[in-house]
């Protein structure tokens, strides 16, 4: 699976989340990559989110929308929305569940509870920072 | 001047030999479709604009799980699925189980900017994507060595076990 999240100079976020699905799975088994709330959504007012993972988790816990809607009800920072639905709210899932997030200043949220996730993020002029592992 | 940002990702899960192996093309592939969507913000272009090339180049680039490079299902299929939404329109688009379309998440977002849904899924999908000349490529395009290793290795005879395993996107 592979997503992203931006802001642009007008202010306003998006998100996109695009996967081949998962190997030896039986046809028609889709994941949470097309499904808007659980590996993909965005709304100015709170942050976009892409997830990846475990694609039955991330739709049974709507884990997206989680973030954007407890950063709304906590008015709390985008990071730590997404520590929690990942590591308190959903702690004892068994199963790999990553995001990357962002809000409408500029911050990042980025979490995960597997071993590694694929990322790399920019603001403004700063160098790229890329990792794989912790 | 008003921030610009752009994160991307590349999938999370268990670790992996072939992971560990190719860590280097993973970062060069995730570098550039940061430095593509960053490029598209500083020209002054939409955060829809930035996440869809970002996408798209990570589609193109068959190292990663999603387009080019796709896992296979039990049947050795290509079955890909994609998502975009709109934070200041409050719209999304999403396409499931979607064969020979070069760019799901250029589908995606074709059905959020051009219909009245949202979600379209398997030949429904497809059917638009012809209508309207998105890209598509053969089935062999979608064909990656490292997938069809990956499912002789994963394979396992019986459907139960199919069913119970791990769904790790």
């Amino acid at each position: 699976t592979v997503g992203a999240v931006a802001l642009d100079n007008a202010g306003n976020i998006a998100a996109a989340t695009s996967t081949g699905g998962t190997s030896n799975c039986l046809s028609g088994r889709i994941g949470d990559s097309c499904i808007i709330g659980a590996g993909c959504f965005a709304n100015n007012s709170s942050c976009a989110v892409s997830g990846t993972g475990d694609g039955e988790l991330l739709i049974t816990n709507v884990i997206a929308h989680s973030i954007a809607f407890y950063m709304e009800l906590k008015n709390c920072s985008v990071q730590e929305a997404c520590d929690y639905v990942i590591h308190q709210r959903n702690k004892d899932v068994e199963g790999d569940i990553g995001v990357i997030a962002l809000d409408a200043m500029g911050n990042f949220g980025i979490s995960y509870n597997s071993q590694r996730m694929l990322r790399a993020w920019k603001m403004n002029e700063e160098i790229v920072t890329v990792k794989i592992y912790k | 001047m008003k921030n610009i940002a752009i994160a991307v990702h590349g999938g999370a899960g268990q670790d992996s030999e072939f992971i560990r192996m190719n860590q280097i093309a993973y970062k060069a592939g995730l570098v550039k479709a940061v430095n593509t969507g960053y490029e598209t913000l500083k020209q002054g272009g939409s955060a829809l604009d930035a996440v869809e090339n970002a996408v798209r180049l990570m589609e193109d680039n068959p190292i990663f799980n999603s387009a080019r490079g796709s896992a296979l299902n039990a049947k050795g299929e290509v079955e890909m699925d994609a998502s975009i939404m709109d934070g200041s329109k409050h719209s999304a688009g999403a396409v499931s189980i979607v064969r020979n379309v070069k760019n799901p998440v250029t589908l995606a977002r074709f059905i959020m900017e051009n219909t009245s849904h949202v979600f379209i899924s398997g030949y429904g999908a497809l059917e638009i994507a012809k209508e309207n000349n998105l890209e598509l490529e053969v089935d062999s395009y979608f064909i990656t060595e490292h997938r069809v290793d990956e499912l002789i290795k994963e394979r396992m005879d019986d459907t139960d076990d199919i069913k119970r395993k791990r769904k790790n996107g």
